[in-house]
């Protein structure tokens, strides 16, 4: 080493056997990224969500794609370094339906040890050209156990249904009120005035799965120091 | 910015591409399809000292200043980072929801002595 040039960590690595250098660098970019985004490991993923879907709710979010081209647009950052603002795409699952009503489930993970708080949230469904004008669709957002019989009202929204296509319904509060309570499911039932069922309403093709994103900020959890 | 080549002894920038389908991570993360860790190797001998990169912060302004009085027993340069910009992420989360953001500051645009 020269004179005045120090032992850097970089220096340390320049060292190393290339094969080892690179398996070095891999581990060390997998905990990079793991850490980053608090998980323990990567997770297994059971019900990857069809391609059409993802691209059909992505370009909903005016997010350019590129492969077939996917270009990022992020939310403008937070200016506290310790706040991660993300997006959260969740795909419903259909529920019971009975000929008024129809569920959709959507699943959130609550984030052990840090508080989110949901800036924005909507929910998407396609509904095809209702037969007759003017239908009045209500959608009741319901959090629930799983497993408990007496889900709790924290939304009701109503959706006017003239022609068919994409629907928005504005769910921030319901949202927030999973991330708030924990350990629930978010359920939305679809009302429908009038004979026609509303899952009939629903699309089935996979490019029309409704879905619910949310744009939310996670901090690490109010710690309290004693002085 | 410097970039490193086969011959490189000064600090440069170093690329290193992790390619998520390699190491079997392409099935939790959609997009993008790797990630640039690149990283700042390479020597800083005193007569290179804040550069390229930090010429204008303080560190120079007090490190020509050390020089000038010919401390240098006392201090030493290091090839760090002067450029960063996040990695954006698209992935699968442990219920099978699709989160994106933005990770600061991993990806090593340049390097420089400090």
């Amino acid at each position: 080493a020269e004179p005045g040039a120090g032992r850097c960590p970089a220096c340390e690595m320049a060292a190393l056997d290339p094969e080892v250098q690179k398996s070095f660098l891999i581990e060390l970019a997998k905990q990079r990224i793991l850490s980053k985004l608090h998980l323990k490991e990567q997770p297994n993923v059971t019900q990857p969500v069809s391609s059409a879907g993802l691209l059909t709710a992505l370009a909903r979010l005016r997010v350019r794609s590129t492969n077939p081209s996917i270009t990022l647009e992020m939310p403008s950052r937070s200016p506290k370094t310790d706040v991660q603002e993300y997006e959260i795409l969740s795909f419903a699952e259909p529920g019971p339906s009975a000929p008024n009503r129809t569920c959709l489930h959507f699943h959130f993970t609550q984030d052990a040890g840090r508080s989110v708080q949901i800036l924005h949230a909507n929910m998407y469904v396609f509904l095809a050209a209702p037969g007759s004008p003017g239908r009045r669709l209500t959608a009741k957002l319901l959090l629930s156990e799983p497993g408990d019989a007496n889900p709790t009202l924290v939304g009701r929204r109503p959706l006017e249904v003239k022609r068919g296509g994409w629907a928005a319904v504005e769910v921030r509060a319901a949202v927030q009120s999973f991330f708030s309570r924990g350990g629930q499911r978010l359920t939305a039932e679809l009302e429908l005035e009038g004979s026609l069922e509303p899952a009939l309403l629903l699309s089935n093709s996979e490019s029309h799965r409704p879905f619910m994103v949310a744009t939310a900020r996670a901090s690490p959890r109010h710690r309290i120091r004693r002085r | 910015a410097i970039e490193c080549n086969s011959k490189s002894r000064t600090c440069c920038r170093k690329q290193f591409f992790v390619d998520f389908k390699e190491i079997g991570w392409e099935g939790w993360i959609i997009q993008p399809e790797g990630y640039h860790m690149n990283y700042c190797t390479g020597q800083c001998p005193m007569h290179v000292a804040s550069m390229p990169g930090l010429a204008s912060s303080f560190h120079t302004a007090i490190l020509n200043l050390m020089k000038a009085n010919d401390a240098h027993a006392t201090v030493s340069s290091c090839c760090v980072p002067t450029s960063r910009r996040p990695l954006s992420l698209l992935y699968y989360n442990q219920d099978s929801n699709v989160i994106k953001t933005d990770i600061p500051d991993m990806i090593v645009d340049a390097c420089g002595c400090t």
